[in-house]
C-alpha cells in the first residue's frame, strides 16, 4: 500500500512539466527515503535524478518499496488536470498495475481522482559517483534559462568556461558567434539574484544546446540553478525543489575525436 | 566536430 500527501501539489506538476520532453518512459521509485526517479534520455547522452523526500509530504505511507513504471506523457496529463492549489496524493495498492492520483481543492468542495495505467519499464539504475568538482556556479535559474534559449538561436553547442573571471558561455553558428560571460556577484539585495562561483580549477566543456534547453524546463521550480563541472565529466545542472529535494540533469559533454 | 558523449561511459549499471 502505498499513499503519498503532497499538500503543495504544483510541485508535482513542475516536476512532471520538468522532465517529460526528455524522458518518456520512467520507474518512480517509492521507499522509506522518498519518491524518486533515475532515467536516461532515448539517446542515453542525459541522465535525470528526481528526489522527493518523504519528509516533504504531509503523509507518507510506504510499506514496501515500490517501482512503478509511467509514462511521463500520461502522468503529466493527469497532473494538468489539478489546479495550482490542490492537493496531491498519489495511491497504490500491492501489485496494482494502477496508480491513482487524487486532487482536493484547498477548500475541499472539489475532489477528484484520476487512474492511470503502469506500464513494465526494464531499466537499470546507473551508479553515479561522488565528484568533486573542479568549478560550481550558482546562478538565478531565469538567467541560464536566458542564456541557454538566447544562444540556441545562434548555434547548437555551448562551451562552457569557467576561469577566475567568470563563466563564460559561448556558441557559434553559421550567422556568427555570441560569447556571453557572467562574473561572480553577489552584492544583490536578494540572495537568490547572486551569482557565486567556485573554481578550484579552470573548467571548459562542450555540452548540445538542445539538451540544456529541456533541463531549463525546471526553471519554475526554483530561482537558483546550480551547473557543477568537471573536465572530462558530465555537467550536472541542479534544480534544488525547496524543503524536498531535487530535480538533477546530467549531460555528457562533447568529446574531441 | 567534437562527438557527443554518451552517459553510460560515464555511469556505470549498478
Amino acid at each position: 500500500m502505498l499513499e503519498l500527501r503532497l499538500v503543495q501539489g504544483s510541485l508535482l506538476k513542475k516536476v512532471l512539466e520538468s522532465i517529460k520532453e526528455l524522458v518518456n518512459d520512467a520507474n518512480f521509485d517509492c521507499s522509506s527515503t522518498g519518491f524518486s526517479l533515475q532515467a536516461m534520455d532515448s539517446s542515453h547522452v542525459a541522465l535525470v535524478a528526481l528526489l522527493l523526500r518523504s519528509e516533504g509530504f504531509e503523509h507518507y505511507r510506504c510499506d514496501r518499496n515500490l517501482s512503478m513504471g509511467m509514462n511521463l506523457n500520461n502522468m503529466a496529463k493527469m497532473l494538468k488536470c489539478a489546479g495550482n492549489d490542490d492537493i496531491i496524493t498519489i495511491k497504490a495498492d500491492d501489485g496494482s498495475d494502477t496508480v491513482t492520483f487524487m486532487f482536493e481543492s484547498p477548500t475541499q468542495d472539489k475532489i477528484s481522482d484520476f487512474e492511470m495505467k503502469l506500464m513494465d519499464i526494464d531499466s537499470e539504475h546507473l551508479g553515479i559517483p561522488e565528484a568533486e568538482y573542479d568549478a560550481i556556479v550558482r546562478m538565478p535559474s531565469a538567467e541560464f534559462a536566458r542564456i541557454c534559449k538566447d544562444l540556441s538561436s545562434i548555434g547548437d553547442t555551448v562551451v562552457i568556461s569557467v576561469t577566475k573571471e567568470g563563466v563564460k558561455f559561448s556558441t557559434k553558428g553559421d550567422i556568427g558567434a555570441a560569447n556571453i560571460v557572467c562574473r561572480q556577484n553577489t552584492t544583490v539585495d536578494k540572495p537568490d539574484d547572486a551569482t557565486v562561483i567556485e573554481m578550484k580549477e579552470p573548467v571548459s566543456l562542450q555540452f548540445a544546446l538542445r539538451y540544456t534547453n529541456f533541463f531549463t524546463k525546471a526553471t519554475p521550480l526554483s530561482s537558483t540553478v546550480t551547473i557543477s563541472l568537471s573536465n572530462e565529466l558530465p555537467v550536472v545542472v541542479e534544480y534544488k525543489i525547496a524543503e524536498m529535494g531535487y530535480v538533477r540533469f546530467y549531460l555528457a559533454p562533447k568529446i574531441e575525436e | 566536430d567534437p562527438k557527443q558523449g554518451n552517459i553510460l561511459s560515464f555511469f556505470k549499471k549498478k
